[in-house]
């Protein structure tokens, strides 16, 4: 699970059993208390129930495998709907995808444009003042539209029936076998080196005390004592091994950092099995200008590779082009790490960015999302909206 | 070639949850997705709230809600505009 905290916003992806709209109004409490957005259901925040007033709210997953095993008020989407009716005016609820299939969901509310509270499940008596909505129900970019952030997109893409082979290396044990074998690639290596810088000056055996450790050792042999303590204190097995499942399988490329700098990477691999990362992104520095505070983008990557249940999620908002990567590009790439039998792709972009009838590129980037190599595109469902497009797609192994 | 600057983000682990921690009985993939937004970009925060807005809260004060989700904090990754929390389940 992740959550991504910005200056006005609260981005939280929960996995498995999790309750997270139990924590919604507690979110909002706080947001009111600890940073001091406003809040309207209540005279002071002496009154416990006193919660921030959000600009805009957006939940969404897809179809639960095992719905039974849910808790609170994910048992279904009927009961997640009628819990953020009971805390939200004016919010609308989506399904997009095949009902029979792989589905999706999704429930957002409309942009406040004044203050009128909404209601939370303490506030009965104000609740009956409307919210004002000037704008029909949209998504997640239109956020980004009429909060004048243009330049963002969000893309997400949902894998399942991960290939069997290939998931083994989200498993601890896989994983720490792929540590041991580098460090003694790395060990060697650095033994080699020293020979060859040395030259004849030393023999072999000179090396071998300090490398009478075993080579499935995590330590590196050639590596002082005080330094590998201190990175000891640093990291945990978890986090180590995180960081070589993401080297290993290809993640850390997904955004180089020939082209990316300053990203950074902080992974974790479960025990005994399960992988999560999340990745910022700063985007070049640009002193004094504005631009800055919607310039660092995060993505986010969680799996479960148990054959039962397998899956895999990629989110980022990292924009596609730009001198970056291109957003099929993207795809592909993440695609290529995890081989799902299937896989659906969300796209929320403003119109403002790519527009499908005003801007060639972004019609050639649709015809490029198209074609993922190894599968074929079953579903292409577009909600086109006032002011941004959410594009769904649906991939099937070829 | 990798060469971080001032704007790189720093990486905090918990260790009092990330060491311990066993996922076995964890499953199923799919997860919820809430974003909530309290005003429409950062530079559009209301007047009386903190420069910082919520990337003012204590991580303290985050595990009381997460708590409540059912997650716990393993690391935190600090940017300058934006915070990544990576958590358990």
């Amino acid at each position: 699970s992740s959550m991504f905290v910005f200056p006005h916003k609260l981005i939280l992806k929960t996995c498995g059993t999790t309750t997270l709209l139990l924590g919604l109004h507690r979110l909002l409490r706080i947001a009111a208390e600890h940073a001091g957005f406003p809040f309207h259901n209540a005279k002071s925040l002496d009154d416990i129930h006193a919660a921030a007033t959000p600009y805009r709210v957006f939940y969404s997953r897809k179809n639960f495998l095992f719905p039974h095993k849910q808790r609170g008020p994910h048992r279904s989407w009927k009961q997640e709907v009628k819990y953020l009716d009971d805390m939200f005016e004016g919010g609308s609820a989506y399904m997009v995808g095949k009902m029979n299939g792989d589905h999706w969901y999704l429930y957002i509310t409309s942009p406040r444009t004044s203050l009128t509270p909404p209601r939370t499940p303490d506030d009965g008596k104000l609740s009956a003042n409307p919210v004002s909505t000037h704008r029909i129900p949209t998504g997640r970019a239109s956020i980004f539209n009429g909060g004048l952030e243009c330049n963002d997109e969000t893309l997400e893409i949902l894998m399942t029936d991960l290939d069997p082979e290939n998931a083994k290396k989200f498993y601890l044990e896989h994983a720490s076998a792929v540590a041991s074998t580098r460090l003694s690639e790395q060990a060697q290596e650095a033994r080699q080196m020293a020979i060859d810088s040395l030259g004849d000056f030393l023999s072999d055996d000179t090396f071998d005390v300090f490398s009478n450790g075993s080579d499935s050792d995590l330590h590196d042999p050639h590596t002082p004592l005080s330094e590998q303590v201190e990175t000891e204190c640093l990291t945990t097995e978890g986090h180590a091994l995180g960081t070589v499942v993401s080297d290993a399988c290809g993640l850390s490329d997904v955004y180089p950092t020939s082209k990316y700098p300053d990203a950074r990477i902080d992974a974790y691999l479960f025990t005994p099995c399960g992988f999560s990362a999340n990745g910022i992104i700063p985007a070049p520095q640009k002193h004094g200008n504005d631009d800055d505070a919607r310039s660092t983008h995060y993505f986010t990557v969680h799996v479960t590779p148990e054959p039962i249940c397998s899956f895999a999620s990629f989110e980022t908002n990292v924009p596609g082009g730009q001198n970056g990567r291109e957003t099929s590009e993207i795809i592909d790439h993440v695609v290529q790490i995890f081989k799902p039998g299937r896989f659906s792709v969300t796209l929320f972009e403003a119109k403002s960015v790519h527009t499908y009838d005003e801007v060639p590129a972004g019609v050639g980037r649709s015809k490029r999302m198209e074609k993922i190599q190894g599968y074929r595109r079953i579903d292409r469902i577009v909600h086109d909206f006032d002011d941004y497009e959410l594009v769904f797609r649906y991939y099937e192994r070829e | 070639t990798f060469s971080p600057s001032e704007g790189t983000p720093h990486l905090t682990i918990n260790h009092d949850v990330a060491a311990d921690l066993d996922s076995t009985n964890a499953f199923e993939g799919p997860e919820k997705l809430l974003e909530v937004w309290f005003a429409p970009n950062p530079k559009a925060l209301p007047s009386g709230v903190n420069p910082n807005g919520l990337k003012s809260v204590s991580n303290e004060t985050w595990v009381g809600m997460l708590d409540m989700v059912n997650c716990k904090i393993l690391s935190v990754l600090e940017a300058e505009h934006m915070d990544a929390y990576l958590l358990s389940e």
